[in-house]
């Protein structure tokens, strides 16, 4: 049992170290034992040093960049053995314009594998998508969804043309 | 295994019955505030089995019914399905679609004037919430899984306990 | 003391409920004590209803709608009696563009009372200030700020051109 | 009563002395995640004291240090200072401009290797603590009032708790 989990912990520190590098474009982060000999016996920790800048404790790090490293944690697992689908609503809120374009395409490169569907207000993350659906309120409380939205139309931060 | 279909009837402001069909690759959904993207998040989760209601913003299950909105007449039952395509066979179901069903309805009583009934199915069958747990737990999707990630949730790796964090690959491994 | 304390509570009332419409393009909110013959035995509720809906349990609103009620009852408060200066760390990061520029321009008309400082990464925000100030990560970790950033340079959410 | 500079000393990732002039009306801050910008707001509740440096994302003060970033030698002390326009004698100091300034300084024991010290001055004059805390609330100013919103903190309002919310208005009372 120990056995089968460290495969898996060392296979994902190592998808983590590589992804968390590639989104900060020359970072560097690692999961970290509590305790190495008996890992069920203590936690898991993430170390995350974004680039020009000293180990800090990761509470320290900006909104921004706990995000990434989130993220980073997230995908490194999908490399590892995907989940079916993966539901993410509003991951970007937090990322600045260049953060939120190598999320987005990160996710196209992995919605390969596995299934993304993302929520999201930013006009950069709907570029990246494959398809674009649109949600909106009708006079009374009705939610209505839109199946195809012309992302020419989409405009900045939720709003797009509804056809019809 | 992927999702195909993700079917609302009542289920918070999808006050109709409507069906959003999902293909693989990258979807976004988009919309102003308040239009409901989050509450389709909360459907999916709604059927995989939440802790509590509180975690789809609901105080009691009852709460995730269309409340007639403005002028319409409060509904009184929910129901959402989730379609998966089952051709790999993830799911220990001999079909090539599987569709999960939770159905909440209304069942007022003079002692409990908020009771309800909550009922799942499996492809139109009903099901106990047992056999629903483990099939869910067959094909590893849970409510609580590291690949639904809520609103305000993005950094909760990041801010988690280390226990918590450690227990992500153990249910991986 | 109670006395005053229902003097405050109801100014701040009034200003509440029509912050909150004006912020919502017809929405209602009020406050409610949960005591209210001995207001220092319960606390305070906050109902609100955006526009076309029924009243819900705050926690059903959406990211959007809670920032938008939260900010409208600082801004009730500010009406009543302005603290000296603000402080709003990306409190725009769950509007959508229509709610970014409601707030945005809210916050201009108050800042004739008080002095506002709002940290954003938001275009919609930016051009409504004043003043934009730019801060820049230098190599090796050092932050560095930009007095007067060209609104016309600043590009979505967090870039800008740095002069010189 | 207005907010007229915050200078900076080796105060997180601004390891220079830095002074940055605010003018009334509206200023907006911004740049790329990761720059500093959440770290000035850090720098105005460093000195009105807040109740713990977890709420600036610290362990303990001295973690507020400048860490020397990649190739620099840490720094051994910070200093913030908030100098208010005073002209309407809103804070009992009979100046047009009060200076509040907090010092934070590694001073490490050989039972302590983590010992700082942390001191007060209010117009270039050493205080105490009280005194400056008096200063603060005779101004109402605090570290935890509704007007500083923390990043990520806009929907405190609604999700805190009936009773603190009602002390927002004990407070202004
Ligand atoms: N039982 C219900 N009946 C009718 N409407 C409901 C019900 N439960 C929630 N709602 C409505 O759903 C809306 C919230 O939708 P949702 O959270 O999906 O918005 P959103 O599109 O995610 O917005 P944002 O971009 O602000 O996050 C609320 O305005 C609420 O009025
Ligand atoms: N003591 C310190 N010494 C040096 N650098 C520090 C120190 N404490 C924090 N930092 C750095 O400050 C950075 C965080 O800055 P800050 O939170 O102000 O960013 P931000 O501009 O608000 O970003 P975002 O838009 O992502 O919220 C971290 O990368 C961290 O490395
Ligand atoms: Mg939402
Ligand atoms: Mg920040």
């Amino acid at each position: 049992k120990t056995g089968r989990f460290y495969e898996v912990f060392n296979s994902i520190n190592e998808n983590f170290k590589d992804v968390y590098t590639k989104l900060t474009f020359g970072g560097e982060a690692e999961l970290a034992l509590d305790n190495a000999e008996n890992p069920f016996e203590g936690g898991l920790t993430i170390k995350a040093r974004p680039p020009g800048k000293k180990v800090l404790r990761l509470d320290a790090l900006s909104g921004g960049e706990k995000s990434i490293a989130s993220l980073a944690f997230v995908f490194s697992i999908q490399r590892y053995d995907p989940a079916p689908f993966y539901y993410f609503d509003e991951v970007d809120m937090n990322l600045d314009g260049v953060n939120a374009e190598l999320v987005a395409s990160m996710i196209k490169k992995y919605s390969g594998h596995a299934q993304f569907i993302m929520v999201s207000l930013r006009k950069i993350s709907l570029k990246a998508a494959d398809h674009v659906y649109g949600v909106t309120m009708q006079i009374g409380g009705l939610s209505e969804m839109i199946g195809n939205v012309d992302i020419r139309t989409v405009g900045d931060e939720g709003s797009f043309a509804t056809r019809g | 295994l992927y999702l195909k279909e993700v079917r609302m009837e009542n289920f918070k402001s999808f006050g109709h019955k409507l069906t959003v069909p999902f293909l693989p690759g990258f979807t976004a959904i988009t919309g102003p505030n308040g239009s409901g993207k989050s509450n389709i998040g909360d459907a999916v989760l709604f059927v995989l089995g939440p802790r509590s209601p509180k975690a789809i913003r609901a105080g009691r299950l009852t709460d995730l019914i269309f409340n007639g909105g403005k002028s319409k007449k409060a509904a009184t039952y929910c129901k959402v399905s989730l379609v998966f395509d089952n051709t790999d066979r993830v799911m220990p179901v001999d079909a090539d679609e599987v569709s999960l069903m939770r159905f909440v309805k209304k069942a007022p009583r003079p002692d409990n004037p908020d009771n309800y009934y909550s009922y799942f199915y499996i492809n139109g069958r009903a099901a106990s919430l047992f056999e629903f747990v483990n099939l869910l737990n067959h094909a590893r999707i849970s409510a609580d899984g590291y690949n639904i990630v809520k609103q305000g949730d993005v950094s909760q790796i990041i801010g988690m306990g280390s226990v918590e964090r450690r227990r992500i690959v153990d249910t991986i491994s």
